[in-house]
Parts: structure tokens; C-alpha cells; sequence
């Protein structure tokens, strides 16, 4: 009985859609901090080398490692972070 | 730990750094000390020394932007990357670059530092109490002027307590106009302005000009943050507008309706439903500190550590008593050592003169024409030298004084000359009880006072005046008029019809001495008139007619102009050693 009316939901304008879906934000995660290239993306199959790429990152970063897109790997990919590449040069 | 490729790491230990800019959302004194301490943090676990320049290239070059800012790296808006750095190297490397869409504080929420008043530059305190009214944000009650400020404790109605908040009214950053405040309105490319702008400009920060017409005089500066700027949207650093309209209802103070994240946010117009312009509330932001600290782990070499409690693990996490890893410290350490130094390298040979006559003679020289005739070709004959004699080995000088148109350099009752109109070698080293008989072996400062020749020395809180050899003290410096904030005089400038300012701390005092009294209305902060100069300097000195402040084995130049010009070595500057 609080909420008597629905809530609007607005966009703002000038702020960065985040319109992409986890498996996307996971991909360009992937990608901007070196656990996967671009190469690897287009020409592996995807489900592998996803899953090896999240391997990878949650092992760096003391997550459990299940090589799965889980809640406590989304929560990091989201949270606040240098952006220096975790791997590579 | 992780360092780069190649174990990339500077191949020096005495690094620089440069702040290029500022962000607008904290006061240009809170950053520098954010980044002074983020420094320390590496600098107190190797022999690491990082010295603040502020003019040309350092080893480490660093500054604030948003989106693309020039490096091919562009940051993403509010959250997410925070900054990144390069490793070590000439250029880009090296340098460390933070994303001005943040809002940056020291990790607690928004750092309100005042000006002037009566609150020495504290921070504001909210809530205060005023007139009874408590307020959480700065306020213009009670002014007629329109300058924002706030209490400095929890009760300006108990404390009378206060200072002014950042506000273009009352100046500016960067720009061209030495911080003076907007003037409002002005003109800029024909157009009446009367509020700070991004126009112009494609880096979103604002700005204003400094005189009523930007089109004829081109004076600007750039706008700091109120207290009540927003950050990101689409009006960075513009204030909420309350009581604003959105979907129809009025709200007066930041709301999440609309929003799914939960994010608080205001209209920076009095209706968001028409204009569109808004922008996130602040939060408690991101310690630039501990961003800082991060970052120059990787300008220094260091890589993301997988260590979830390190500094240089990659994500942002508040810590409130920061202290760094053991593994940070291994991995600095890995690539620095634990502060044993660099080794000494063999000094070259240098020829050494006969000691000079007395220099304080009214109206005597240093130099005799016998010495000029000597001037001819010295045969470099290698001589071993006496690293106790050599000034070139000492690490820095109790006192540096122009006398008699030569640089004398005292230390432990050893001293040595250079003369300061020509090239010449150092001359010494010379015992100070041979020429001022009665001085103590270690002094704090000296100056030769222009018109009589005569040279004042200072050590702790007594001072010596030498007409020749003959002395007038020990006395206190009371009897100048000095209070007892001053335990050691660090320097003095001559300043001309018989003035001499005597620094000591973050202080100066105007030395009238002729009367041996000082003016009326010292002492004065020193970095009201000195701005850019180490508050902490050592010796302070006037040579070549430059005021020059030395700490460690840095000099910062400044100009009769008062502006710092120069940020160099004294030993190879100034001693002109090999």
C-alpha cells in the first residue's frame, strides 16, 4: 500500500546505457583486462573459451573458480577498478 | 605480487612528479597532500625520494581527465575505471591519469576545506548549527555578498567558528588568472554569461572569465566544485537546483525515483521535466589517496596482485587505516631494495684553492687582484680528496648566504665559497672559527646586510652580528621582536632599503635592520607570497637576485615575480659540482 503508484523507470539523458546483457559486459570485461583477445572471442567456441577466460579471471582475483558467469562474478565485474589490463602487457 | 614484462622499473631513485591539473571536486591542498602521502607510502619501504615539480617534465606526469583524454585509454564516466597508470619509462610511461567523472574525496564523502574566515583553512562540519537552524551543506544566510560558507565545528551559534566554501565568487583554479574569482556576467564569443560554462571547451570542465569580457581580455580560470555539485549526468559540477519538478511532483533533496541502481540524483534546473539537465548526488566518493597509492604502485613497476587484502589488487575497496601489504612491500622491494641507497660513485678530481682574505671587511670583496691574476688555466692535477672537505659530498647545508657577491656554504663549522658572477671553482673548505671567531660550529642562516657589510648569523633562537671579525652577541632573537614560534631561523632574503625577511617554519617576519626590530604585522604565512615553494625548506637564500628555498638536494627558484621557475639540483645547480 505504499508504493500506491508503479515506479517510474526514466532514462536519463547523457548517461551511459547499460543496455548490455551479462554475457556481454562479461565478454568486454574478458577483453578490456587481457584474461581473453578478441581473437579468441571470434574464433574459439564461445562457451569454451568463455568459461576458460572466467576461469582464469576468478583465479586472479581470489573469486571462487567455477568458469561460471555466477552472482559474486558479476559483482565484481561491475564494482569500481583500476583500469590497468590484469594480464598481459 | 606481479611486476611488468621485463621487470620494467626506474633507473633512478630520486623520481619527480608533476600535478598537471586539478580535479574541481576537492581544494588544490587536499590533493597535493593525497598524492605527497600515496607517495610516502612506496618512498617509506624503499630508498625511493619523490619530489614535487612544478614546471617541465617529471619521471611522473600526473592528471585528472574524463572519456578520452589523449592517451587512446578513455575512462568510462562515474564508476567503473577509476585510473590507470603506465609503467615506468620515458614519456607516457610512468605517469598515472584519474577519471574526473569520480567523484573524488579522501573516502568519506564530500571534503568541504575553507578559505579565509577564522577556521585556518579547516574543513566544514556538517550539520551546524546557525541561528539555530541546523545545516548540512554550505549556506549563504546571513550574508549579503552571496559567498557560500560553513561552521567549522558543530555549532557556529557556541564556536563562532567559520571559513568559506569553494566557490567561483571567491576563486579559481588553473587558467591564466592567478586564482582570482569570476566576474559575472561576462562575455564570451558575444554572449552574456552569468554562471560558470562549459562552453568552449570539450573536456566538460567549467569555467569563467575573470573580467567582465573573456572576447577582449581573455582571462579565465576554471570553476571549483560547490558543495552541492553534481557528478556525471549531463551538468558535471553544476549545483542541485531545489525544490526542482520531475514527473510532476517537487522534490527538495536528492532523490532515486526514476532510477533502478538506487542512485541519488537532483535536476540542476528548477524543472527536470522540461530541461533534462541533471546529475548524481554526492556519495562518499573515491579516497583519491588510496587511488593515488594504487597507481603509483604501477608507475614504480608493480603489476595487479591476485592478494585481495594488497594495494595493488585491482579492485577499489575503502580502507580506513591504510597500511601496505607484505605483499606490496615484497614487490617493491623485489625491484628497489629496502632503502640502502644507491652507491656512492668516486668524485672527480677538483683543484682547490688557497684560503681567502676576510670577507666581511666593510666594504672589502672576496676577491683581491692578486686572485684575478690567478685566474689563469688551473692544472688539473688529480688530488685525493677529503670527502670531509669536498662539498660536493655533502647531502645538504646548515646555512647558504650570498657574501660579497660570493655563495658561502656553511656546514658542522666548515664552510666553502663559489663566487656568484663568474664561473669559478669551489673555493675551501675554510673553518668558521678562523673567520668568526665565537660563532658555534653550527648555524641555521646567515645574511650580509647590504648597506654595512655586516653579516648576521643566526643558531636556534641567539644571533651574532660580525663587523670583520669583531662580534656584537650571542643575543636572543626576542630582542628582534620574534615570538617564540620561531625555534630556528631556516633562511633570509634581503629585500633593500635595509629589509630582510627571516624565515622560519611556515612563517616569515620583516627584519627592519638598521632599528634590528621587526615591522609590524609579522609574522605572515609563508605560502601567501611564496606559493609553490616547500614550507619546509631548509635554507632560504637570495642569489642572483632570485629568492631560492632548498629541501633535501632539490632548490625551487622563484622569481621577484613570485613565480617558481625553476626546480633543479643545488648540488649540481648551485655548487656546480661535476
Amino acid at each position: 500500500p505504499l508504493q500506491s503508484k508503479p515506479q517510474a523507470v526514466v532514462t536519463f539523458p547523457g548517461e551511459l546505457l547499460s543496455t548490455l546483457s551479462d554475457r556481454e559486459l562479461a565478454e568486454s570485461y574478458l577483453q578490456r583486462f587481457g584474461y581473453t583477445t578478441e581473437m579468441e572471442v571470434r574464433t574459439g567456441s564461445r562457451h569454451v573459451s568463455l568459461a576458460e577466460a572466467l576461469r582464469k579471471m576468478q583465479k586472479q582475483l581470489g573469486l571462487e573458480v567455477t568458469g561460471k558467469l555466477d552472482a559474486s562474478t558479476l559483482e565484481a565485474m561491475r564494482a569500481p577498478r583500476c583500469g590497468v589490463p590484469d594480464v598481459g602487457t | 605480487f606481479l611486476t611488468f614484462e621485463g621487470d620494467l622499473k626506474w633507473d633512478h631513485m630520486d623520481l619527480t612528479y608533476r600535478v598537471m591539473n586539478y580535479s574541481p571536486d576537492l581544494d588544490r591542498a587536499v590533493i597535493d597532500d593525497a598524492f605527497k602521502r600515496a607517495f610516502k607510502v612506496w618512498s617509506d619501504v624503499t630508498p625511493l625520494t619523490f619530489t614535487q615539480i612544478y614546471s617541465g617534465e617529471a619521471d611522473i606526469m600526473i592528471m585528472f581527465g574524463s572519456r578520452e583524454h589523449g592517451d587512446g585509454y578513455p575512462f568510462d564516466g562515474k564508476d567503473g575505471l577509476l585510473a590507470h597508470a603506465f609503467p615506468p619509462g620515458q614519456g607516457i610511461q610512468g605517469d598515472a591519469h584519474f577519471d574526473d567523472d569520480e567523484f573524488w574525496t579522501l573516502g568519506n564523502g564530500l571534503v568541504v576545506k575553507t578559505r579565509h574566515g577564522n577556521a585556518n583553512g579547516a574543513d566544514c562540519h556538517f550539520p551546524f548549527i546557525f541561528e539555530g537552524h541546523s545545516y548540512s551543506q554550505c549556506t549563504t544566510e546571513g550574508r549579503t555578498d552571496g559567498l557560500p560558507w560553513c561552521a567549522t565545528t558543530a555549532s557556529y551559534d557556541r564556536d563562532k567558528k567559520y571559513g568559506f566554501c569553494p566557490s567561483e565568487l571567491l576563486y579559481t583554479n588553473g587558467g591564466n588568472s592567478n586564482g582570482s574569482p569570476c566576474v559575472f556576467p561576462f562575455i564570451f564569443d558575444g554572449i552574456s554569461y552569468d554562471a560558470c560554462t562549459t562552453d568552449g571547451r570539450s573536456d566538460g570542465y567549467r569555467w569563467c572569465a575573470t573580467t567582465t569580457n573573456f572576447d577582449q581580455d581573455k582571462k579565465y580560470g576554471f570553476c571549483p566544485n560547490r558543495d552541492t555539485a553534481v557528478i556525471g549526468g549531463n551538468s558535471q559540477g553544476d549545483p542541485c537546483v531545489f525544490p526542482f519538478t520531475f514527473l510532476g511532483q517537487t522534490y527538495s533533496a536528492c532523490t532515486s525515483q526514476g532510477r533502478q541502481d538506487g542512485k541519488l540524483w537532483c535536476a540542476t534546473t528548477s524543472n527536470y521535466d522540461t530541461d533534462k539537465k541533471w546529475g548524481f548526488c554526492p556519495d562518499r566518493g573515491y579516497s583519491i589517496f588510496l587511488v593515488a597509492a594504487h597507481e603509483f604502485g604501477h608507475s614504480l613497476g608493480l603489476d595487479h596482485s591476485s592478494v585481495r587484502e594488497a594495494l595493488m589488487y585491482p579492485m577499489y575497496s575503502y580502507v580506513q587505516d591504510f597500511q601496505l601489504d607484505p605483499d606490496d612491500i615484497q614487490g617493491i622491494q623485489y625491484l628497489y631494495g629496502r632503502g640502502s641507497g644507491p652507491e656512492p660513485t668516486a668524485p672527480a678530481p677538483v683543484t682547490t684553492k688557497e684560503p681567502q682574505p676576510l670577507p666581511t671587511e666593510a666594504g672589502s670583496t672576496s676577491t683581491t687582484e692578486e686572485d684575478e691574476d690567478e685566474t689563469s688555466e688551473p692544472t688539473i692535477v688529480p688530488i685525493p680528496v677529503d670527502p670531509s672537505q669536498d662539498a660536493c659530498a655533502e647531502k645538504n647545508f646548515d646555512a647558504i648566504t650570498e657574501i660579497n657577491g660570493d655563495l658561502y656554504f656553511f656546514k658542522d663549522g666548515k664552510y666553502w665559497t663559489r663566487s656568484s658572477f663568474w664561473t669559478s671553482d669551489i673555493q675551501g673548505a675554510f673553518t668558521v672559527a678562523d673567520t668568526w671567531p665565537g660563532l658555534p660550529a653550527v648555524i641555521d642562516a646567515a645574511f650580509q646586510d647590504v648597506l654595512t657589510k655586516r653579516v648576521f648569523f643566526f643558531a636556534g633562537r641567539l644571533f651574532w652580528v660580525f663587523s670583520g671579525k669583531s662580534m656584537l652577541g650571542p643575543r636572543r632573537i626576542e630582542k628582534l621582536g620574534i615570538g617564540k614560534e620561531a625555534g630556528r631561523i631556516s633562511g633570509a632574503l634581503q629585500r633593500g632599503r635595509g629589509k630582510v625577511l627571516l624565515f622560519s617554519g611556515e612563517s616569515y617576519w620583516r627584519l627592519d635592520v638598521k632599528i634590528q626590530r621587526v615591522d609590524k604585522g609579522y609574522p605572515r604565512a609563508t605560502d601567501d607570497v611564496f606559493t609553490g615553494v616547500p614550507l619546509d625548506a631548509r635554507n632560504v637564500f637570495l642569489y642572483q637576485d632570485n629568492y631560492h628555498f632548498c629541501r633535501g638536494s632539490f632548490y625551487w627558484r622563484m622569481t621577484p615575480r613570485y613565480q617558481v621557475d625553476r626546480v633543479g639540483y643545488v648540488k649540481y645547480d648551485i655548487l656546480q659540482c661535476p
